[in-house]
């Protein structure tokens, strides 16, 4: 850990108590920002910012340059922790020989890496470099802290917070939530700073999409509202009812 | 563990062995990694390395490093790189040639496409087993999103989303046309 009481941060003469000093707005919530800057926090070598995501909220896929510690204040969701290479466990069954081939057309398979659900109380730790994505699935606002800590090993770089985003366009929620114009191209997601044609080439898509990736002209933010709730794949969570446990249906074919 | 003292540790490895690859591609290249998995005095040092050749146009697909800084020395050919940093600004984008040093720091994403005559490299990591993250391909980060996800992310149809999360299904050594270059 690269102490910066070393290097004298830690001279601190008071301490306050201390309310966010900044937010970025979007669609689907809004991201609130404690100043990193602060004697406290440049001593103790991390940065924290809360996230509040409106039901049927998703904040877009993103990494970080550190490790963060995220804890639920409010609320209930589920989220996807993407590490390139882990298998895609989560998947649709395989069709049968009965389904039409117009059956197989309009349903699409889909797999994908783990899906877990968090709620008030939990503590959701994620690598640095490692890119996720949360979804507020309640009907209650949903409402995390996060704890940046910049300082870990595992971060190479300055001790700045880093967001990398891969999807949305952040810049556009502060623009509306500041009324102001500057910055407007200074900030978007990692492919924005892709040439089109190499993202037609490196995804095998056209060029349409290609922008689409960029994002440059959403203008939701980093979270958006999904208008029919998000529909993915994920196991049905067990409920308790007075003390007992729903029991769970299992059906199978013979060998 | 006599065998393990420093005084007779192995510190030679050689990366240029194609038979040695950890990716290969006959139609793009190669790629090849030293760690400290399979060289262990690179734990003590805390650096690693990697081989990279890639053909004709071939690509080296978009990806970041999670967990070190990559210093890239181009050994033969030359190729086109783009770098991005976290505000989404091409930081770098334009040709390396043999002989030149680019630095790609962590967590910035970074693509090459190789040129006419192939592109090989050496990139020495600063972390004894550098990580990356690939944004396409079969092993990619777009692959671990369900489809759902992706298409509200980009606002696109599903699809097209399934389209996004599917078609590339090499892992990080992709062939290309070139009309990128």
């Amino acid at each position: 850990r690269g102490g910066t009481w070393q290097q004298g941060e830690c001279q601190i003469r008071s301490i306050n108590a201390r309310e966010p000093s900044y937010s970025l707005q979007a669609e689907g919530g809004v991201t609130e920002f404690w100043d990193f800057k602060n004697d406290e926090f440049q001593c103790a070598g991390v940065s924290i910012r809360r996230h509040r995501l409106q039901p049927r909220a998703l904040m877009l896929p993103l990494y970080h340059n550190a490790p963060i510690l995220v804890y639920v204040v409010q609320g209930r969701g589920i989220y996807g922790l993407m590490i390139s290479g882990c298998p895609e466990t989560f998947e649709s069954s395989q069709q049968t020989e009965k389904q039409s081939k117009e059956e197989r057309r309009q349903r699409f398979r889909d797999r994908h890496q783990k899906i877990e659900e968090f709620r008030e109380g939990d503590i959701v730790a994620i690598p640095a470099g490692a890119a996720h994505w949360a979804y507020n699935d309640g009907d209650q606002e949903l409402v995390v802290v996060v704890l940046h800590d910049n300082t870990n090993n595992a971060n190479q770089l300055d001790q700045n917070p880093r967001s990398f985003l891969l999807a949305g366009n952040p810049e556009r929620g502060q623009e509306q939530q500041q009324g102001s114009r500057r910055g407007q191209r200074e900030l978007g997601n990692v492919f924005r700073g892709f040439d089109v044609h190499m993202l037609t080439e490196v995804f095998g898509v056209d060029e349409e999409t290609a922008r689409r990736l960029q994002g440059e002209h959403d203008t939701r933010g980093h979270i958006v509202i999904v208008e029919h709730g998000l529909h993915v794949i994920r196991p049905p969570f067990r409920r308790r009812e007075y003390g007992r446990e729903e029991e769970e249906g299992y059906y199978g074919g013979n060998n | 563990g006599l065998e393990e003292t420093v005084c007779n540790a192995k510190i030679r490895e050689n990366l240029d062995k194609p038979s040695r690859a950890d990716v290969y591609n006959p139609r793009a290249g190669r790629f090849s990694t030293v760690n400290s998995l399979t060289l262990p005095i690179l734990g003590f040092l805390q650096l690693s390395a990697a081989r990279g050749v890639l053909y004709r146009n071939g690509i080296m697909a978009p990806h970041w490093s999670m967990n070190a800084h990559s210093i890239i020395y181009v050994t033969r050919g030359e190729a086109r790189m783009q770098i991005v940093n976290h505000k989404g600004q091409a930081v770098f984008d334009g040709g390396v040639r043999e002989g030149q040093v680019v630095v790609v720091p962590q967590n910035f994403a970074a693509v090459k496409q190789a040129g006419e005559e192939g592109c090989e490299w050496v990139e020495l990591n600063t972390n004894d087993n550098a990580m990356i993250s690939t944004l396409s391909g079969r092993t990619s980060v777009m692959r671990g999103l369900p489809v759902d996800v992706i298409a509200t992310a980009y606002q696109i149809s599903r699809e097209e989303a399934e389209r996004l999360k599917l078609s590339r299904r090499e892992t990080i050594i992709f062939s290309g046309s070139g009309r990128s270059g």
